[in-house]
């Protein structure tokens, strides 16, 4: 579980359209360091 | 990568195969040379990412570009096939495109950029507001890390550099060595020109992690045969290294023998080893010499008699590349036997009595195997080894232990070569594309002709 933790991480993404903006909550790989 | 045109002319894209039936590529994490293999397995199916939306009006002055979010809906090498959201189960808009390239980005890029989001024309009128719609398809899904795009980058860069020296196998003579020089590097692929070439010369291409390169000095510190200036061999017994010399450093140090104390490859042993000259053929070998370092001079039996050496290849003891007597007849993989023995005739028991000769005892080789993922019928992209400046379109044809039989589309199976899974002369589909090498395609009744 530990693994898991440290190679997915949840992150807060910013969505930008043309009606407006908003974020959304994503997993991304943990490569990011 | 920014290539000349020229050079890419003509180079093969898989688009036509990658949607044909059963087409199946091997997996990015198979090559552990390839850029991103250690991190590829966390690129899959069902993740989101924003990419060039092409379904759209002609550029706008105020949206130059338009991007909108996609889905990975399958994975082929590093290329990977996309559907728009709000396209549903509608695949008209489908497309393949490299994971790597500059026009795929992770979710939030285009927010960070101050580009909005712009719905396919062929979707623009399902929903009056999109928030609802997005908020939904990417709360909890995957995308890229924010850094893909500098990974990938970083990946591609080689720890060579052009104008450094190093040692590589002599194409004219393959039983010695030659000093060479580092002209141009593609996708980590070096193109090395040897010293006191011919001018029509074209040198050499190998990978970097190729066993056929070696630091500066190594040929003197193993005892193998060099072609080099006398002021280089006086620089190689002294020690003295300039700045423009391959040091050990840049090489991958071979396996150390795991062998029993006193238990060695010996002058005059006999072996299967794949013919350094011909990839298609595992052949009856004879040790020839045992240099230092566990590498060995080994003479395929099959060649014409040549009492100059010349056609001795440098092995190293824990190169997949060699076999203990009696490998091809266990895996069924024909044997091509000494000069002068008929193939179906050929028995190692009668030979090696025979001529009272002894083979190298089984526990010399490598036998590990590797849990490398390779299947029959995975398609690739991989080096010709007779003319290793060309990558051309692969299948693997079988599958031995950790043994691979590539053959190239369209070609005989007398130019199919015998590769290690892990030989760094494999690589993914799209990794020509990705790198900026040029791809030869299938070979047709064109090139044929």
């Amino acid at each position: 579980a530990e693994t898991k933790t440290r190679k997915w991480e949840q992150k807060q993404v910013q969505i930008k359209t043309l009606e407006g903006e908003f974020s959304v909550t994503m997993w991304a790989s943990g490569t990011d360091d | 990568v920014k290539r000349n045109r020229s050079e890419l002319a003509n180079t093969y894209e898989w688009k036509c195969q990658l949607s044909e039936p059963g087409f199946i590529a091997a997996p990015v994490s198979c090559f552990s040379h390839a850029p991103l293999a250690d991190c590829w397995e966390n690129i899959t199916v069902g993740m989101k990412v924003e990419v060039e939306n092409t379904d759209c009006d002609d550029f706008t002055e105020s949206f130059p570009d338009s991007f909108w979010v996609a889905t990975v809906l399958r994975i082929s090498g590093y290329k990977a096939l996309l559907r728009y959201e709000g396209f549903g189960q509608n695949c008209s808009k489908d497309f393949w495109v490299s994971l790597c390239s500059n026009s795929v980005h992770p979710v939030g890029w285009c927010a960070t950029r101050g580009k909005p989001l712009i719905p396919p024309k062929t979707i623009e009128d399902k929903y009056k507001d999109w928030k609802e719609f997005l908020v939904k398809r990417l709360t909890g899904a995957r995308t890229l890390p924010s850094n893909f795009y500098n990974k990938v980058t970083d990946s591609l860069v080689s720890r060579f550099r052009c104008g450094l020296n190093l040692e590589v196998v002599d194409k004219n003579r393959i039983s010695q060595v030659k000093v060479a020089t580092v002209r141009k590097i593609v996708g980590k692929r070096l193109h090395v020109c040897y010293y006191n070439a011919e001018p029509d010369d074209n040198g050499f291409w190998c990978h970097e992690d190729s066993p056929l390169i070696h630091p500066v000095g190594w040929a003197s510190r193993v005892g193998q045969t060099i072609d080099a200036p006398e002021e280089y061999l006086q620089r190689c017994e002294e020690g003295t290294w300039g700045e423009n010399d391959a040091t050990d450093e840049y090489f991958h140090v071979p396996q150390p023998s795991s062998c029993p104390l006193g238990v060695s490859f010996q002058e005059g042993m006999k072996l299967e080893a794949i013919d350094p000259l011909n990839l298609s053929a595992i052949c009856v070998a004879t040790v020839m010499k045992v240099l230092r370092e566990n590498y060995v001079m080994i003479r395929i039996d099959s060649y014409d008699e040549d009492a100059s050496g010349s056609d001795w290849f440098c092995y190293h003891a824990s190169s997949p590349c060699i076999f203990p007597a009696g490998f091809c007849d266990v895996n069924s993989i024909p044997l091509t036997p000494p000069k002068g023995h008929e193939p179906r005739e050929f028995d190692w028991t009668t030979y090696l009595e025979k001529s009272n000769l002894t083979t190298a005892p089984l526990i010399l080789f490598n036998r590990e195997i590797p849990a490398h993922g390779f299947v029959v019928g995975m398609r690739l992209e991989a080096a010709d080894l007779m003319d290793p400046r060309l990558v051309c379109v692969g299948t693997v044809s079988r599958v031995v232990g950790r043994l691979l039989k590539i053959h190239f589309d369209g070609w005989e199976e007398e130019y199919d070569q015998w590769l290690d899974c892990e030989s760094p002369d494999m690589y993914p589909v799209g990794w020509c594309d990705l790198v900026g090498h040029k791809l030869e395609g299938p070979r047709t009744p064109s090139t044929k002709a």
